[in-house]
């Protein structure tokens, strides 16, 4: 599981 | 970017379109819940932090954040100054401090981070999943629903359905996978799931949106 620093969905 | 994730985001911009057009053609806000306008907000509000660090990250992302922003607070005030006559405090009664307060327990549960940017974006994520729910229980209540604003909730619940096939999509093909969103997500459009049977059944096929 990758987590992303920045939030891509809204 | 998919063509889920396109179609939910344009979906739940729409519905807030919709929701706008309703008030200005019927000039009045019944049937719409002030405590799901407000929890919406809440939710865009705690969410959307990161407009002011991400800005030029995307644009279509900043620019949908402030629109969400922007046009849910309008809504809200002009249920509260506009069409005030229709509000009625009488059937729009949910509890809204326990969604508020199961949200900010599991948000204080489970973030993905103990920052207070990851802490607040849990919270907006499980705030969601139960916005609807003062709405959907006003609508009990009345029994029945003006089309329009079957359409609105209709167009408001696709947007978190179609962002499932988005997740799987980015899941088999992206590696990418959100557990905190698509189980909150998940949640979110089961909500729904009485009500996409009515509008299926009934508003689809002509008829008025009333409740068996």
């Amino acid at each position: 599981i990758r987590i992303e620093e920045v939030k891509d969905e809204l | 970017m998919n063509l889920f994730r396109i179609l939910g985001d344009l979906s739940h911009l729409v519905s807030i379109f919709i929701l706008l057009q309703k008030m200005r053609s019927t000039r009045s806000c019944a049937g719409i819940s002030l405590r799901t306008q407000i929890l919406y907000l809440m939710v865009y509000c705690t969410r959307y932090l990161d407009i002011f660090w991400t800005f030029n990250a995307s644009l279509y992302n900043s620019s949908m954040k402030l629109v969400f922003i922007l046009s849910t607070a309008y809504t809200i005030y002009l249920m509260r100054t506009v069409y005030k006559t229709a509000l009625d405090p009488q059937i729009d009664t949910f509890a809204t401090y326990y969604l508020v307060g199961g949200a900010g327990l599991l948000a204080v549960l489970f973030p993905y981070k103990y920052t207070v940017y990851e802490v607040l974006w849990s919270f907006s994520i499980w705030l969601e999943s139960v916005a609807i729910l003062p709405q959907l229980f006003m609508l009990q209540r009345t029994g029945e629903a003006e089309t329009i604003t079957t359409h609105y909730l209709f167009a408001l619940g696709a947007y978190r359905a179609l962002y499932i096939p988005n997740w799987l999509y980015r899941w088999f093909l992206e590696g990418h996978f959100d557990p905190i969103a698509t189980v909150a997500g998940i949640i979110q459009t089961l909500l729904y799931s009485d009500f996409f049977y009515i509008y299926y059944t009934k508003v689809l096929k002509g008829k008025k949106f009333e409740l068996p």
